[in-house]
């Protein structure tokens, strides 16, 4: 089964 | 103030049509660098980051910073009451809460002007770090956009895997399954063609290789990635702006696929990856 992070748990806030 | 005149307004037309499906509000940030915008679709697995530099403008005035909220349908709306050929003027006050679009044609006898209501929109900015990416493979944008399309009617997701030799393409479905390779044609590779076929007193012949898949591999570690088509599909709506791809890509981390934006800035979409589990 492959899932797919949100964008947030790559790169934080700003 | 905020004025912002392009004189190729099909440019911001295409803009607008590469990202109004992706996002729906988003806030356009206005300063004295230029034009952008950064926000994330509705499951927030991928992102838009659109640069205009004030320096690709006619003319360009930003007094202070001015972040405007705009529905992107409505705004792709009104844009497409703009001809290819039309200027188009982008004009909103420090504290107003409309944006004027106003558009001339060439012959300057038919001048329009359309006022859209902006929005306020609580948006979260992510900070994306300044990555050196493992694998940079730059490509034809339609290419890229042809294999997309092609694979999605057999599975929904791609690997993507980078070699320095090659960047393959591999998907599978109920139906089956598909592979498209693409092998690095490099200048050098395009150049000896080229001599080669004028030797051999064939015409044209050699911009087979130099125009057709014309993929340029900068590789410091081969990688691996699968990603959903959907969204891919998605970013390829951006194929009119540049005939150039450019597709970076890391273990683990987010794809940029990005289209620059002759002269002016570019438009990247960042996806993240699917991971095993």
């Amino acid at each position: 089964v492959a899932s797919q992070n949100r964008l947030e748990s790559f790169f934080g806030a700003a | 103030m905020f004025e912002a005149r392009i004189l190729q307004g099909s440019i911001l037309k295409k803009v607008l049509e590469s990202i109004k499906d992706l996002v729906t509000d988003a806030n356009f940030e206005c300063t004295a660098n230029g034009f952008a915008l950064q926000a994330m679709d509705s499951s927030h697995v991928s992102l838009v980051a659109l640069m205009l530099r004030s320096t690709g403008f006619d003319h360009y005035r930003c007094d202070r910073d001015v972040t405007m909220g705009m529905n992107l349908l409505n705004m792709s709306k009104m844009l497409k009451c703009a001809d290819n050929d039309d200027t188009i003027t982008m004009k909103a006050d420090d504290a107003g809460d409309v944006v004027t679009f106003m558009f001339e044609n060439p012959k300057a006898d038919k001048i329009s002007d359309f006022q859209m209501k902006l929005m306020d929109i609580d948006t979260e900015h992510l900070g994306i770090p300044d990555t050196e990416y493992e694998a940079t493979v730059k490509m034809s944008s339609n290419e890229f956009q042809r294999i997309c399309r092609d694979l999605s009617s057999i599975g929904d997701t791609v690997t993507i895997a980078v070699t320095k030799d090659s960047v393959k393409f591999t998907t599978s479905g109920d139906i089956g399954e598909a592979n498209i390779t693409c092998r690095r044609t490099s200048d050098g590779d395009m150049k000896e063609e080229k001599v080669k076929t004028e030797e051999d007193g064939e015409k044209v012949h050699n911009t087979k290789s130099s125009e057709g898949q014309n993929v340029d591999i900068d590789l410091q570690e081969p990688v691996t990635l699968t990603f959903a088509l959907r969204y891919l599909n998605s970013f390829c709506k951006a194929t009119s702006l540049c005939e150039n791809v450019r597709l970076q890509l890391s273990k683990e981390l987010p794809v940029v696929v990005q289209y620059l934006i002759e002269d002016m800035g570019y438009v990247r979409f960042y996806l993240a990856p699917k991971i095993e589990e």
